[in-house]
């Protein structure tokens, strides 16, 4: 029984800030981040195309099934995100360790021939960001001190 | 009758919580992996 | 004003080498390297010297931040170009700010450093309030959305010093928010939705900071939003910028209810004080929610016993001051007179005259007064009844001084008056606890007692207003509407109102169909 009630002069003024404001509403990057390597671009794409990402997708048991090179382009092109800290964690779980030096990922290729303290040597296999491709290493040296 | 609050894009019966993927109030998904800063190890900041 | 001369040239320079320095690989993790060299230059220029000379580097640097961001967007190119133009200048202030306030004062000096951020956060507040009037509907909220976002998520990063500071630095942010309230600053309100929704201010605010000491700030911010909306919720005449405030809002009430339960129960009475009562939807939203420990029975359980729950007796907390809303203090004292003597008698009489604050249509009432007056002879009810070893039921909260001043309302009122009466009791039935118990009684014993039709009719409305929205409904609702439809006492088939129409008819069916 309360009925509508006239709208006060500020109630207008304030209606027509809001709808200015309505006009500049914020992008989602205005609260991340900038994404140098790859910036949100909005675009719309064929309805048949999947809108949202496919369930569960923000989880490692995910990020486990995709190919290794999916994952080396996660690490390297969403850096500083989520998705860089669960790509980092499958590779891990297959064997690459993270040679912080050189940056890049590296896998036992066989058991190493030498392992003290300090490092192993004998033959990796590593993913080398700049060729973008999966190389292979003999009589390389892992040092221990640049394990992450 | 209001809105139809299943159709705001929130998985309302998710087990996990909403807010750490809340991406903004006019959004109708959630947050990807890819969106959401994390304070990852510094040695990873490979650019 | 009074900038001394040279000072706005000097300041120019000197974020045009942080925001160079910023962005040169040789800044080093976190620019600390460049941090450590531009701190120097800001000595050297005597930027340091005073707090007049810091504020007012402070204040140019913000304006001229903003300047740059106009010229950007008054530029026609592609959001992602101008935002990379724009944040390339912003993110270097904000980490120039936050490193500043990180190494003020010793590490052990947080008094400084929690100074030097209100400070700042004052002074780019100030800026935009000031840009938000000068330049009206031209007003952009980009520059001073990014600033606070990520000046907060810089200083919420997992570092020592900041855990140290963070409840004040939570506090300085709720401040600045709360100045910046969507009423002093409609054209921000989109930006600051987004700012107190996002994940990492809700995150602090209602998980991680401990004892829940985060709570009564978020909830002042959310009323500080339900009172902007109230005005255009109220009228219904949603035009699209408003409905997708409104939209957003629920968006983030539904975040709330499926994380936060406890948070939504603690303040529904501070919430349903400036929600207006046509909010049906929004307030079932916050009437719903219930802790999660708790384990609600199937209200359409037949021969469901409220009464044996053991969480019925089970008062709920409610963190507002409701007792102090009753003003003036005179008319408070003549209530708790009559509550605990009858007298003065009155009281009964006057009763509606104090409640009543214009005669113009539609705004009769003093709302938060009937609704501090409704929980407060409530609870003082229960209390009466527990004193004398018994449970609210339909006999024990009959003939008491509590219910002569419900029943005195409901005959008293007029529509309007006893629409918000009927709405102050409805907003208590919620999950199981001892309010929700005896104001369902309260208003099954209103409509069996009702001296005239029209009394249960309105309370039929009110209820069914509240079940016939989309879901959710909250547990304390449909128990009553049940037991009311339900219980051949309140003989609630045999009324005229119940047929005065088909389809009201067909209404009724329904939903006693899907109540039964």
């Amino acid at each position: 029984p309360l009925g509508p009630q006239p709208l006060q002069k500020e109630h207008l003024y304030q209606l027509a800030m809001l709808e200015a404001g309505f006009h500049h509403l914020p992008h989602p990057s205005d609260s991340e981040r900038q994404r140098h390597y790859l910036p949100r671009n909005p675009c719309p794409t064929p309805t048949h195309y999947p809108q949202t990402p496919p369930p569960h997708s923000d989880t490692v048991e995910f990020f486990q099934r995709l190919s290794t090179e999916t994952l080396f382009f996660i690490f390297y092109y969403m850096e500083g995100t989520k998705a860089q800290y669960l790509a980092a964690k499958a590779l891990k779980k297959q064997s690459w360790r993270f040679h912080t030096k050189y940056m890049m990922w590296f896998q036992r290729h066989e058991e190493p021939k030498t392992i003290t303290d300090e490092f192993e040597q004998g033959t990796y296999i590593y993913f080398d960001y700049e060729k973008w491709g999966q190389r292979k290493k003999e009589g390389f040296t892992f040092e221990y001190r640049y394990l992450e | 009758p209001g809105i139809d609050l299943t159709t705001l894009g929130l998985n309302l019966n998710s087990p996990e919580n909403l807010y750490s993927t809340f991406q903004s109030p006019w959004a109708d998904a959630p947050c990807r992996p890819q969106d959401i800063d994390f304070h990852v190890p510094s040695e990873y900041l490979t650019n | 004003f009074d900038d001394p001369p040279g000072l706005h040239e000097k300041t120019e320079f000197l974020l045009r080498e942080w925001v160079n320095m910023y962005h040169s690989p040789a800044a080093g993790r976190d620019s600390t390297k460049a941090f450590s060299a531009f701190v120097q230059q800001m000595h050297q220029q005597g930027i340091l010297k005073t707090d007049d000379l810091i504020t007012r580097f402070f204040r140019l640097c913000t304006e001229m931040c903003v300047d740059l961001c106009y010229r950007a967007l008054s530029e026609q190119s592609s959001p992602t170009l101008i935002r990379a133009k724009c944040f390339h200048t912003l993110d270097a202030f904000v980490r120039l700010i936050a490193l500043l306030v990180k190494h003020s004062g010793d590490s052990a000096n947080t008094v400084t450093k929690i100074n030097l951020l209100n400070k700042v956060l004052g002074i780019v507040a100030g800026v935009l309030l000031q840009d938000h009037e000068v330049r009206g509907t031209d007003f952009q909220q980009l520059p001073y959305h990014r600033i606070f976002i990520m000046l907060f998520i810089e200083l919420n990063a997992p570092e020592h010093v900041l855990e140290s500071i963070n409840f004040q630095v939570l506090t300085a942010f709720c401040n600045t928010f709360h100045i910046l309230r969507p009423a002093k600053a409609p054209g921000f309100a989109f930006a600051w939705l987004e700012l107190i929704s996002h994940r990492v201010f809700i995150g602090r605010m209602l998980a991680i900071t401990p004892q829940q000491r985060g709570w009564s700030m978020y909830a002042q911010l959310l009323s500080d939003l339900f009172k902007f909306l109230a005005p255009f919720l109220r009228n219904a005449n949603l035009d699209k910028p408003t409905q997708l405030l409104y939209k957003g809002t629920l968006r983030v009430l539904l975040v709330l209810l499926h994380d936060f339960p406890e948070f939504l129960c603690d303040f529904h009475y501070a919430f349903c004080d400036v929600i207006p009562p046509n909010c049906i939807q929004m307030r079932n939203l916050i009437l719903s929610a219930f802790p999660r420990n708790m384990r609600l029975p199937d209200p359409f359980t037949p021969n469901l016993k409220v009464d044996m729950l053991p969480e019925i007796a089970m008062p709920p907390r409610i963190m507002t001051n409701f007792a102090k809303m009753i003003q003036p203090k005179g008319f408070k004292n003549d209530m708790d007179s009559y509550l605990t003597s009858r007298s003065p008698v009155t009281f009964l009489s006057e009763l509606r005259s104090s409640l009543q604050i214009s005669s113009e249509p539609g705004n009769r009432y003093n709302i938060p007064l009937i609704n501090a007056l409704v929980l407060y002879v409530g609870t003082q009810a229960i209390t009466f009844i527990h004193s004398k070893g018994l449970q609210p039921s339909m006999s024990t909260i009959a003939h008491s001084s509590h219910m002569d001043i419900f029943q005195n309302l409901a005959v008293d009122l007029d529509t309007e008056g006893r629409y918000l009466f009927l709405n102050a009791i409805a907003n208590q039935l919620r999950y199981p606890n001892s309010h929700t118990h005896y104001f369902s009684c309260t208003l099954l014993y209103l409509f069996a007692e009702a001296n005239s039709e029209a009394i249960q009719e309105q309370i039929t409305r009110v209820l069914l207003e509240r079940l016939i929205v989309n879901r959710p409904h909250p547990w304390g609702l449909l128990i009553t509407f049940i037991e009311l439809i339900k219980n051949p006492s309140f003989k609630f088939w045999n009324h005229d109102f119940v047929h005065c129409a088909p389809e009201i008819e067909k209404l009724f069916e329904s939903v006693a169909r899907s109540c039964m």
